[in-house]
């Protein structure tokens, strides 16, 4: 069982966070003495692709999990193709190393390297979505299953995490971005369809990370962020979407967020490159 | 009595609430629906210098206002330039209209337009700053009085809001970066230097912007935000810089700040301008 994630976003998004949040694992060392990396002007920043991989256990099943990081996205003073190019590069690239595998002999043991899903995390800026942000989606949504995410959204409250959601998604809707729509089948009971369609609303998903466990003033030990006006609970429904994030990818959606990978968004790539 | 402060940072920063929050007057609307403005990705976003002004009572002291806004700075996908130029050339358009009054015969009606404050808003990523922050502060340390704020400060906890502080000073000495330092006189009193230390050793000042009046639970009516896990409050010295940020800029440094235009960032750029 394998699974293949990216993430993309500007830095201090709080993507490794939410990374090693959303796995349990200490995936990402998280700086705890940040080191100054002072930016050298006259030099562009590139675009690196750095990839982790671990072994995780979800409900007892054993998951290779590789998440796929792109430091550098952003960083530029003019982020024109620099910014998305090697990002797009690595989704093809993944894609021409299936479609190799596939025309071999013996198919028995290929081994699915594609991106099955991107996370796109979007600023939360309580406005509607930055050129860049929309540049890079429409750069990617048609070649992986976008899921965009507001991170770090205890910097909103209630009320402009509902108003940010709806600038985000008229601005994706008005752009013709196609984002990966957690399906409903025939056979669903009442109860999974309700839960799928209040997953499916919450999208884009506002998102909190934390790997460290506080003590909240009724006892509880929870994993949050603590500040001197109160405790965010990264698993309580009513402060965040983290639980909703989790369940669409690891719990509920993973098989079909490979499946689409594979018969829709590979398929595609596929056919357009036998047809050149 | 005029004062003319001018804001820079991208869009989403809190500029306009702290703006309102600081001057306890609403200079700027604050979309209460916000309204998406599709960005056209062929056309570059240009940034407009937008000014307002307004008459402000300060300690029974009559003030009259201006704060020059730049709204599309860092929207680009490509800043190069684009976003510090058009702020660059109205800092120095405001000097040449001095310089011209001062050339006049009758200098009785001098009317001082010269930017006396730049508030430069940097996004809590928790890092390091960014090239285009770096770059700005290079184009205009030098014209005009620099104070850096760590926006929406409120997304760091404290452990964070100190290191980022820590970081930032470090790249902005690092890039020979000069920013405001709020001066001790000789005659100042022990009790005027340590309040002048206090407030100096917070720059960045972390802030919090709030119009909002809440009730917090044991019944005082603050400006604050409310979050599902607690209220941060902005006048409270514990939750975040606002309070030193507004002693610094209206009520202890107003003076100092516009002398040290008129005789410092002035008289450089008057001298530049006579040897050419
Ligand atoms: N307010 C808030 N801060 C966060 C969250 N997640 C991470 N952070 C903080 O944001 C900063 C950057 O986090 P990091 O995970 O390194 O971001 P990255 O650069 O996108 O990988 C650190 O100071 C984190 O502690 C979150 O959900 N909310
Ligand atoms: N967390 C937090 N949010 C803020 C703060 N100030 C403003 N906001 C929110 O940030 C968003 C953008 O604020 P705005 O003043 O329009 O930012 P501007 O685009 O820089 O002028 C709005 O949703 C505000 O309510 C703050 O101090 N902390």
């Amino acid at each position: 069982f394998s699974f293949n994630l990216m993430v993309v976003g500007a830095k201090g998004l709080g993507k490794s966070t939410l990374i090693n949040t959303l796995f349990n694992k200490e995936l990402y060392k998280l700086d705890t003495v940040p080191k100054v990396n002072y930016p050298d002007l006259e030099q562009p920043v590139d675009v690196k692709i750095d990839t982790v991989s671990a072994e995780i256990e979800e409900n007892n099943v054993k998951l290779n999990l590789t998440v796929i990081d792109c430091p550098g996205f952003g960083e530029n003073i003019d982020n024109t193709d620099v910014s998305w190019k090697p990002v797009v590069d690595e989704i093809n690239h993944r894609f021409d190393q299936y479609l190799e595998q596939e025309t071999k002999v013996n198919r028995s043991t290929i081994v699915d390297n594609r991106v099955h899903a991107l996370l796109y995390f979007i600023e939360p800026t309580g406005h509607s979505l930055k050129p860049l942000d929309i540049e890079f989606m429409k750069q990617v949504h048609e070649k992986v299953n976008l899921i965009p995410v507001i991170a770090r959204s205890d910097t909103l409250t209630e009320k402009e995490v509902k108003q940010s959601k709806q600038l985000i998604l008229d601005d994706i809707k008005n752009q013709g971005i196609t984002l990966f729509n957690p399906p409903i089948y025939d056979n669903d009971d009442d109860e999974t369809v309700s839960a799928t369609n209040e997953m499916a609303e919450k999208i884009p998903f506002a998102v909190v990370g934390s790997t460290n466990y506080i003590q909240t003033p009724d006892g509880r030990t929870v994993r949050g962020r603590s500040y001197p006006w109160g405790i965010i609970e990264v698993d309580n429904e009513e402060d965040c979407d983290f639980i909703k994030l989790r369940q669409l990818l690891i719990r509920n959606f993973m098989e079909e967020l490979k499946e689409t990978t594979a018969k829709v968004s590979y398929e595609k790539y596929r056919t357009g490159k036998l047809l050149k």
